[in-house]
């Protein structure tokens, strides 16, 4: 199932990388050093629709995109392939003067998904695509419980109902 | 299939992200005005063990690093994610003044792979994961094949026998 190979792909090229070191280096950044009260787990959104936009700024007035923190490594023969964690601040809408950081970004896995769904070559239907980012999640999440993972506890699986982004047909087609 | 999931990544989260501009980001590059002979097609090697070293360097004595095309994206809520493709020179052994210049590496996704069947998590076999490499390989020809990928047409699949690394367990196996 293509949802279990991306999550396994995931966790091996990708959380397995970044989270074991994450955190030394946010308290490293200047990011830390601000005194903003900043959540340092890695933030992974899991949008309902796969739909995984380019950037947080266009989709919530308030969230900006501040930074990154990051590191390179040499992968697979790409030299110093470079790792970067975005850094996201929070306004509070009540008051604009409390904002907060998190890190993370929509998961990126499930672009792939969309875009085998939308992109004309897989044929893969929504249901599909829903049921596949479905499979993603429940073997992600096995595989962050297993021993061997205990390294990569820095992070959350967060699941968003954006349904309001729908086309009408993909309401429909739910119903 | 695993393997199904890894070429579906593989192109939607980075073939078809890099290929299409690479050939004018190259001719840009310094590397094509040093008038050395370049194969301007990226180059994937997929190793029969799946076995993907980290540098080039070290595998070959007449293949070195020297640099990389890149360029930079917002990819779902990573502002300005940071693409390299590493460029590669070598020399001929019977004529070291004759060199050449390649891009690519060994191919990302068969790490996973590779990490499937040793990391102690998925108990994935050694044939299970060769098995995997295959259906990888089938898929993603396919997928290249399709009209919609025809922007991605600078791009060679490269299997190597690097059964020779193999520890004689695996040779073992095999037989
Ligand atoms: N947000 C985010 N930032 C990253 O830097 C990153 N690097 C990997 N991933 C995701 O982790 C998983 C495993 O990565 P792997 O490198 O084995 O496969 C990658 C890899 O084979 C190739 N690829 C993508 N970006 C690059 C890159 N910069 N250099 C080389 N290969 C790349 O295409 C596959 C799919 O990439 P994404 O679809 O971006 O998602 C990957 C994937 O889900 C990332 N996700």
């Amino acid at each position: 199932d293509i949802g279990h190979g991306l999550a396994w792909s995931y966790y091996y090229g990708y959380l397995k990388l970044i989270l074991p070191g994450l955190r030394q280096r946010v308290n490293e950044s200047e990011f830390a050093k601000s005194g903003t009260p900043f959540l340092k787990k890695f933030i992974a959104i899991l949008p309902e629709t796969s739909i995984c936009p380019s950037s947080f700024d266009k989709e919530d007035e308030n969230v900006k995109t501040i930074g990154a923190v990051e590191f390179s490594v040499s992968i697979s023969g790409n030299v110093m392939r470079n790792y970067k964690t975005a850094v996201h601040q929070v306004t509070d809408p009540r008051d604009k003067n409390k904002t907060y950081l998190f890190l993370g970004e929509f998961c990126t896995p499930l672009r792939s998904l969309y875009e085998m769904a939308s992109g004309g070559i897989a044929g893969l239907s929504n249901e599909g695509r829903n049921h596949q980012s479905l499979l993603f999640r429940e073997k992600l999440k096995e595989i962050l419980g297993h021993p061997n993972a205990a390294d990569c506890k820095d992070f959350v699986l967060l699941p968003y109902r954006d349904v309001a982004v729908q086309s009408s047909s993909e309401v429909h087609e739910k119903e």
